[in-house]
C-alpha cells in the first residue's frame, strides 16, 4: 500500500 | 473597486464546473493582472490554481488587490442563471460584503443582476515553485479524460511512467490490472490538438490517486489539450490552458511507498 502525503508537504507556505 | 466584463460568460460556467467537485469555498484574488484563485481540496492532497488574465476581459478595472471569498456551491447556482452566450460583468467594492454579477443577453434584450454575499476565508497560500519538469506530456484532453475514467473502473491508484517512447498508465484492483500506453505521434496528419507529444530529460514514474485525476478532468471543456508535468518525488501538474485568457492547473501529491 502507498501512503498519501498532503500537498503542503511539497510546497512551502507563501 | 473591481469591475470585469467577460464576453464569453459560458467560460465562467466551465471554470466553475472544473472546481466545484474539489472545493466548496475559495478566495478569488482580484488584482490588476487578473482574477486568480488558489485553493486546496478538503484533504489538502491537491491544489487548484486558476488564472484569468485581465487582457482576456473586454473591460477590466482593478484599483487594488481584493480577496473575494465566495462559497463555490452558491456561486455555481448564481452563474447557472446566466445564459451560456451571456456577457457577464463581475463587480465589487474594495472591501466587499457583496459581489454583483450582471448578465446581459447577446442581443441585449435581457439584463439580470444578482448579488451574492462574500465570506471571510482564512486559507493557506502555498508557493508553487517555477520549475523545469523532467517530463512534459501534451495530449488531447478528451483522451486523458477517457483514460482516467477507464483506469478508475479498475483501480484506485494509477502509476504514470513517462519515457521517450510514450506514457504508460497502469492500475491494479481486485478484479485485475490495466495498462494503457499512449505513444507520441507528432508526425501524422493530425491537427495540433489531436497529437500526443512527450518531452523528457529522464524517465519519470509515480503513482497518483485516480479519484483526484478524475475530478481534474472536469476541466476538459476548457481546452482541447491537457499538459501533464512531472518531476520525480514532486506533485504532478495537470494543466488546461484557456485560450487568450489563462489556465486551470491542478497539482496532486504523489503516493509515497510505505
Amino acid at each position: 500500500m502507498a501512503g498519501q502525503p498532503t500537498i503542503a508537504s511539497f510546497f512551502a507556505p507563501a | 473597486m473591481f469591475e470585469a466584463r467577460l464576453l464569453q460568460g459560458g467560460l465562467l460556467k466551465k471554470v466553475l464546473d472544473s472546481i466545484k467537485d474539489i472545493i466548496t469555498e475559495g478566495n478569488f484574488d482580484c488584482s490588476p493582472n487578473g482574477l486568480s484563485l488558489q485553493a486546496m481540496d478538503s484533504s489538502h492532497v491537491s491544489l487548484i490554481d486558476i488564472l484569468l488574465e485581465s487582457e482576456g476581459f473586454e473591460h477590466y478595472r482593478c484599483d487594488r488587490n481584493i480577496p473575494m471569498g465566495l462559497n463555490i456551491t452558491n456561486l455555481v447556482k448564481m452563474i447557472k442563471c446566466a445564459g451560456s452566450e451571456d456577457i457577464v460583468t463581475i463587480k465589487c467594492e474594495d472591501k466587499p460584503d457583496n459581489v454583483t454579477f450582471l448578465f446581459e443577453s447577446k442581443d441585449n434584450d435581457k439584463i439580470s443582476d444578482f448579488e451574492m454575499k462574500t465570506m471571510t476565508i482564512d486559507d493557506e497560500h502555498l508557493l508553487v515553485p517555477d520549475q523545469t519538469y523532467t517530463a512534459v506530456v501534451k495530449m488531447p484532453s478528451a483522451e486523458f479524460q477517457r483514460l482516467c475514467r477507464d483506469m478508475a473502473a479498475i483501480g484506485d491508484t494509477v502509476n504514470i511512467s513517462v519515457t521517450k517512447e510514450g506514457v504508460r498508465f497502469s492500475t491494479t484492483g481486485d478484479m485485475g490490472t490495466a495498462n494503457i500506453t499512449v505513444r507520441p505521434n507528432p508526425s501524422g496528419d493530425q491537427k495540433e490538438e489531436e497529437r500526443t507529444e512527450v518531452q523528457i530529460t529522464e524517465p519519470v514514474s509515480a503513482g497518483f490517486a485516480l479519484r483526484y485525476l478524475n475530478s481534474f478532468t472536469k476541466a476538459t471543456p476548457l481546452s482541447p489539450t491537457v499538459t501533464l508535468g512531472m518531476v520525480p518525488n514532486l506533485p504532478i501538474v495537470v494543466e488546461y490552458k484557456i485560450a487568450d485568457m489563462g489556465h486551470v492547473r491542478y497539482y496532486l501529491a504523489p503516493k509515497i511507498e510505505d
